[in-house]
């Protein structure tokens, strides 16, 4: 599978993107949080796509991320 | 440091990925 750069990404219209970056970010997702995996990647998304992208570049950065995105899923769900 | 991350996005479905069985 070819990398997803920003010049590709800029060249799909805008409501493309995200799940074009979604469908990246998933499978890594679903490989250490398979239950949460479209909540996670969900939360993700709304972060920068130029953020995004560097992510998916960066596996340190993306599991701080997706530790981050649990830690603050079960703080929500502790409060409700 | 307050997580910027909101625990009610919404929740992504993929198109391509199909799980292992």
């Amino acid at each position: 599978q070819e990398p997803l750069t920003a010049s590709r990404l800029a060249a799909a219209p805008l409501h493309e993107q995200k799940q074009m970056i979604g469908e990246r970010l998933y499978p890594l997702i679903h490989d250490v949080h398979t239950q949460l995996a479209g909540k996670i990647t969900g939360m993700l998304l709304e972060i920068d796509n130029s953020e995004l992208l560097l992510m998916l570049e960066s596996p340190e950065s993306l599991h701080a991320k997706i530790e981050e995105a649990v830690a603050v899923l079960q703080a929500h769900q502790a409060m409700e | 440091r307050k997580s910027t991350l909101n625990p009610n996005a919404k929740e992504f479905n993929p198109r391509s990925f199909s799980q292992p069985k």
